[in-house]
């Protein structure tokens, strides 16, 4: 049974990404404000780095451009992808060959960070800011209490920080054994939690209802 | 070699982060 692509990892998505351009040690991986993910890997070039590889996926993580600027030369590191040549060849995620396997999981693997930061919704209560990232399913939350605590949920691992700035991690949903007055930052980062998903429910309706631009991220209040 | 988030991370993709979570101005 060959190994599918689909079996390492889930096509991205980078829908509603704030666009950001980030340079690493031998690549640069940049979100385009049409929502694209772009990968463009370099070469050291009598020390100049050339761009001698791209990778340009679609918002939705299915069709992937694949391209050697300049016929393979390569083509000096701008402050932009170099644009995809005449009848650039494309793969859809499903038919992606192996050897750009790894180069696709990478590129996946930054959205997914940005995603575990990027708020889709932010509701303000009476003591805190609670948010619900982008990166479901399940996304994360966090709750900044105004007091200088914070809670972060994250695929099961609860990290608590008091306002001491004392900290500490629970597994799952073992909420047991906490200290009264933490039980109460808890509560009511639960309830936070609660109300964030009732409310990106509610928009999800109405935004599907319109069908014409997004309506996330959304900020519900303010702080008192 | 797993790729871990580390190897995104510093000042500039920080200050993004910071960015992200400041709502726009009232």
């Amino acid at each position: 049974q060959k190994p599918t692509l689909r079996s390492v990892v889930s096509p991205l998505t980078a829908h509603r990404l704030k666009p950001i351009r980030q340079k690493t040690k031998n690549a640069v991986v940049s979100i385009l404000d049409t929502g694209e993910v772009c990968m463009e890997f370099l070469k050291e070039h009598h020390s100049q780095e050339l761009v001698k590889e791209v990778l340009r996926i679609s918002g939705d993580g299915n069709v992937i451009a694949v391209y050697h600027p300049n016929e393979g030369r390569g083509f000096l590191l701008d402050n932009r992808p170099p644009a995809p040549p005449e009848g650039v060849c494309t793969y859809n995620f499903d038919n992606l060959p192996e050897k750009y396997w790894k180069k696709y999981q990478y590129a996946a693997k930054f959205v997914q960070l940005v995603r575990t930061k990027t708020p889709k919704v932010t509701f303000y209560t009476r003591y805190a800011k609670c948010m619900l990232m982008e990166n479901s399913p399940p996304a994360d939350v966090e709750v900044c209490f105004y007091d200088g605590a914070k809670i972060h949920k994250t695929a099961g691992v609860t990290r608590v920080i008091e306002k001491s700035g004392k900290s500490f991690t629970l597994k799952g949903d073992s909420e047991a054994g906490l200290r009264k007055e933490i039980q109460v930052y808890m509560d009511h980062a639960n309830e936070g939690h609660r109300i964030c998903l009732a409310l990106e429910a509610a928009v999800l309706e109405e935004e599907k209802r319109s069908g014409s631009v997004p309506f996330f991220p959304i900020i519900v209040g303010r702080k008192p | 070699d797993d790729i871990d988030d580390e190897e995104f991370l510093d000042n500039q993709l920080e200050a993004y982060f910071e960015q992200l979570i400041q709502p726009e101005m009232m």
